[in-house]
């Protein structure tokens, strides 16, 4: 999975890859204060292209502590879950499910929008592949937007940027590639290389993307993340994370 | 020509020397409209004259629109009319020696649709009739049924079957329900939206044993079959300026139910019918779900109960359901108004009592074999006291077993109140028609259930907003579209579910079906017009059952009649006239009222200055009766006082 964070005091795109194992649960979202969680499972691609093996979220599983509820968004089917209560749509319908004012709105093929007390909206992505590919698989995309709505304990490879950390980028200079200029980041305390580089947001156009320039993190993001990423590895999809 | 001397070489002729040359059953089902067409080539190999007779049994619910009979190159054919013109028509022009009839046969849930005609030896007769019906979905499948009683054997005898769904075919299955004789003999050949369905036993297969000369083939001919059901929000298939709009969600989990159940253990339930009521309740009672509530009310001349309160589907509580049901031993009268009062007070004051989990869904299950007897007898004012009683959200199902009960009666009662009602035998199947009957409501899966479109886009449409909508059954909606005008039509329907609030979208392209349709030669093309008329009809039929009023009743008759001539069917108020090219010869085929009593099937009658030999054996018209009999229902009771004390077990 790509990540894209969006830094709204420094105006910049930090952007990183997790490179992890098919089946692994990434933590995104933890907040047990608010009582959000947000987990991504990854699926692998049908087989490995120059001997690695690409992973996508093919799961994606919402957890609202505070009113028992679970959505629950795979590339067959979405599910909400209340107890022992499940009711479900799957990706050809268009509709809705409302439940203790929690909203999911489906629409058919394309995107889930989940809308906690009309506050704040959560938008996952469904990327369609050619069934018959031979190595390409459906896979999900998240889109959590910039907001104090969640606790300043919020944590997660997403939401510890919640509160936003002060990120100086300086010395920008060629890069071994001469496309891709290089810069130093100071975050965290840690002074990284960080390339320039392109990444897309499909939220405009679910196909070809609408490219953003973001400053690449190298090594799953290390020294930009709290910790490792194998860190927010959570053993199944309604797990806070441990102690961040 | 009518029919060709192409011999097979079998002799099929009975003793009676009358031989049917060839019976074929041709059937189309077009997005669960069935057109079926039944033609029978008949020929009377004795010298003498003789009586051959086509009986047909057609299913209720189906609209016969056709029938012709070409006896030595002259073809009668028939033409729908309103049903007192008709008669007068037909008493203008009575046809000597012949006469059809639709009557009222002893199984449950079909009519018989007979022609009979005296002709001399060596004449042949090729009887054809077509009928429509849309099927609907019970128990998660599409059953289309056809009574199959050649009644001797055939030279040529061919069923086939012809589906046609849009949607997409999920399976189709025949089983074998005229026997393991004709195992492995139908073949079925299914594609992605299409199958083909053919049954064709030689003369030897129909045999009953291989040197016997009556025929094996007695019996219903199922195809069974159920389609792709991928958007929740259903199928909306739009075509020729009509949509229909089928929703049959899946994957739901069930609502939780509140269910009394109120059977009548009155002395003419003694025996066979209690005991395989009980036999039905242990099953169901078992099936319950721990999240169900339930209770038992018994009655006849008094009212008992389980429990006077509704209690959790435990194991232990339903252990004891089912001890306290097979300890009840039927006697005395039949007091239906208090038993329907006590079970409504039930549910009334666990609901006051908040006992109800708010999306469960409340219900009432009356099992009676007869009248009442003791308290309030008016039916009318039995059903005026549940209705201003009864809660809102509760629906009622009735099940009447046997031919002593007043169905019109459980039928008004349940149609007013949300439910359905059945008619069930009153013997060995009585158990398994029951079970069959609960397991289409045992499981809901949605209440509340409204289905909208723009306005201005469609009109005409049919109900729109439904109670509740249980696993295995479907929901149509129809109506006409402004296809002008409209490329696309939407659906919005709103319901709730187990645990949420259900909002599902559709968007339908008015042409979407044109493509696929034209190249299908087999389709009916006038296939959502007519469903949306059936429906229509349907529902106005069920209004007309309760319309409070003379007036609103006219009206509504009005409106099934001018629909009725409109789609040329025959309808409680429209009859067939069959006559010939000169119109000099005439025959009259209406459908029959339902009974209030009388268990027989009806009988077909003949004109009296026929009163020779030709007399079928089936029709023999009072000796009292002077008076010309058309074709109709036996004498009705109605010269007898509309309602008799009579004793329960009298």
């Amino acid at each position: 999975p790509h990540f894209i964070i969006y830094l709204q005091k420094s105006q910049e795109n930090i952007c990183f890859n997790i490179d992890s194992e098919p089946g692994d649960i990434l933590n995104l979202v933890s907040d047990p204060e608010s009582g959000v969680l947000v987990n991504g499972q990854l699926i692998g691609a049908k087989k490995r292209e120059d001997k690695k093996l690409a992973t996508y979220f093919g799961k994606i599983g919402f957890y609202f502590k505070h009113k028992g509820l679970k959505v629950e968004i795979s590339t067959e089917t979405i599910t909400l879950k209340d107890g022992s209560y499940s009711t479900g749509l799957s990706w050809s319908d268009t509709g809705s499910i409302i439940r203790k004012r929690l909203l999911v709105s489906v629409k058919k093929d394309s995107s889930v929008t989940i809308t906690v007390d009309t506050e704040i909206s959560f938008l996952v992505l469904l990327h369609r592949v050619w069934k018959n590919h031979p190595v390409n698989v459906d896979f999900l995309g998240i889109y959590i937007p910039p907001t104090n709505w969640f606790s300043s304990s919020a944590h997660g490879l997403i939401g510890q940027f919640m509160s936003e950390p002060e990120v100086r980028i300086y010395n920008e200079r060629p890069g071994r590639d001469p496309k891709k200029p290089e810069a130093t980041m100071e975050v965290k305390g840690h002074k990284l290389t960080v390339t320039s580089g392109l990444q897309k947001d499909y939220r405009t156009d679910q196909v070809f993307g609408t490219n953003v320039h973001c400053w690449f993190v190298h090594n799953s993001g290390k020294g930009f993340i709290d910790g490792h990423y194998k860190d927010y590895i959570v053993p199944h999809l309604y797990r806070f994370l441990r102690n961040p | 020509s009518t029919l060709n001397d192409e011999d097979s070489g079998e002799s099929v002729e009975g003793d009676d020397k009358i031989s049917i040359y060839s019976y074929k059953v041709r059937s189309t089902i077009t997005s669960r409209l069935v057109n079926t067409m039944i033609q029978s080539k008949v020929e009377n190999k004795a010298k003498h004259s003789q009586n051959l007779v086509f009986d047909v049994q057609i299913p209720k619910g189906a609209f016969i629109h056709n029938f012709t009979m070409n006896i030595n190159g002259i073809t009668f054919t028939s033409s729908i009319r309103e049903r007192s013109a008709a008669r007068q028509q037909y008493a203008q022009a009575r046809a000597k020696g012949k006469a059809a009839g639709i009557v009222r046969s002893s199984a449950l849930d079909t009519e018989n649709f007979k022609a009979e005609l005296n002709v001399p030896g060596g004449m042949k007769v090729q009887f054809e009739i077509h009928y429509q019906e849309a099927i609907r979905r019970k128990l998660g499948s599409y059953e289309y049924i056809i009574p199959l009683q050649p009644g001797r054997l055939a030279k040529h005898l061919e069923v086939d079957v012809r589906i046609i769904e849009p949607q997409g075919l999920r399976y189709v299955h025949v089983p074998n329900s005229l026997g393991d004789h004709f195992a492995g003999i139908t073949t079925i050949s299914k594609g992605e939206k299409k199958a083909h369905v053919s049954f064709k036993p030689t003369v030897a297969q129909q045999r009953k044993c291989p040197t016997c000369s009556a025929t094996a083939v007695d019996g219903n001919f199922v195809v069974m079959y159920d389609v792709q059901r991928e958007p929740k929000a259903g199928e909306l298939e739009i075509f020729n300026g009509y949509f229909i709009h089928y929703f049959a969600p899946e994957n739901l989990d069930p609502l939780p139910k509140n269910i009394l159940f109120v059977i009548d253990v009155s002395g003419s339930m003694w025996g066979l019918k209690m005991k395989q009521t009980v036999e039905a309740m242990k099953t169901i009672l078992g099936d319950l779900r721990p999240e169900d509530q339930f209770s038992i009310v018994d009655f006849n001349h008094n009212v008992r109960s389980w429990r006077d309160d509704l209690v959790a589907a435990t194991p232990s509580q339903t252990e004891d359901a089912k001890k306290y049901i097979q300890e009840i031993h039927p006697t005395g009268g039949t007091n239906i108004n208090e038993a329907l009062l006590r079970a409504i007070f039930i549910l009334k004051e666990a609901s006051n009592l908040k006992m109800l989990d708010p999306n469960s869904v409340s219900m009432i299950v009356l099992v009676s074999d007869g009248d009442p007897t003791v308290g309030e007898l008016k039916l009318t004012t039995i059903q005026k006291n549940v209705k201003q009683n009864i809660p809102e959200d509760v629906s009622l199902f009735s099940l009447g077993i046997g031919f002593d009960v007043d169905y019109d009666f459980l039928e008004r009662l349940a149609h007013e109140n949300h439910g359905m009602a059945q008619r069930i035998f009153g013997s060995q199947e009585t158990s398994s028609q029951m079970k069959k009957f609960y397991n289409q409501v045992s499981t809901p899966l949605l209440k509340k259930v409204e289905i909208n479109y723009p306005q201005g886009s469609v009109s005409d449409v049919t109900q729109n907003s439904f109670h509740n909508y249980f696993g295995g059954s479907e929901i149509v909606v129809a109506g006409k579209v402004d296809s002008n005008n409209v490329q696309h039509l939407q659906s919005l329907i709103t319901a709730t579910a187990a645990n949420a609030e259900i909002v599902l979208e559709t968007l339908a392209d008015v042409e979407g079906l044109d493509e696929f349709l034209k190249k299908e030669e087999h389709a009916d093309p006038k296939f959502t017009e007519k469903l949306w008329a059936y429906l229509t009809i349907n529902q106005l039929m069920a209004e007309r059952n309760l319309a409070p009023t003379a007036a609103l009743k006219r009206n509504i008759t009005r409106s099934i009649l001018q629909m009725s001539l409109d789609h040329h069917i025959v309808t409680p108020f429209t009859a067939m006239l069959i006559e010939n090219p000169e119109g000099d010869e005439r025959m009259l085929a209406d459908s029959p009222k339902d009974q209030k009593r009388g268990c027989c099937s009806g009988t077909l009658s003949v004109a009296p200055n026929n009163l020779d030999k030709s007399i079928p054996s089936w029709a023999k018209p009072t000796p009292t009766s002077e008076r010309l009999l058309s074709a109709r229902q036996a004498p009705t009771m109605s010269a007898i006082k509309q309602h008799i004390n009579t004793v329960d077990n009298d």
